[in-house]
């Protein structure tokens, strides 16, 4: 049976550094 | 061929959280995913609200804009209306739950405008 790390559920949303 | 969602989704796949324990992803509850960032060394747990959910040129995708962290960046993706999104506090939500239940067995509400969903960025950003 697979197994998958729990942070691949959750989207990255890595917001775009502005300053 | 028609997009298909990753199949860590399915009811009754098994995620391992960061202390190694095992759960079913139907059963995973937001502390699961607090904690499991709090031991990860690189991983950072971010709100981000539901600001707009648009329906896309492509058929059966959404593009839903975020505002991320404490900022409120903005950030737009485009996924398909049955990928799922864990809401705080509530759980697995999609643009189409209906489609998410049927394709994924996976229970389901419905992502509003609004909703604080789950979301991850590096902790060393800066």
């Amino acid at each position: 049976v697979p197994v998958f790390p729990w942070h691949s559920l959750v989207p990255f949303l890595a917001p775009t550094q502005s300053d | 061929s028609a997009p298909s969602l990753p199949p860590y989704f399915t009811k009754g796949s098994i995620i391992q959280l960061a202390d190694g324990e095992l759960k079913r992803v139907e059963d995973l509850k937001t502390e699961d995913f607090i904690q499991s960032a709090e031991i990860s060394n690189e991983l950072k747990i971010d709100s981000s609200t539901v600001e707009r959910i648009d329906s896309s040129h492509t058929p059966n995708f959404a593009i839903i804009q975020f505002a991320v962290g404490e900022h409120r960046s903005q950030v737009s993706v485009e996924v398909l209306v049955e990928y799922p999104f864990f809401v705080f506090g509530q759980g697995w939500s999609s643009c189409c739950p209906e489609r998410t239940s049927q394709l994924l067995e996976l229970p389901c509400t419905k992502l509003s405008v609004g909703d604080v969903c789950i979301s991850l960025t590096l902790k060393n950003l800066r």
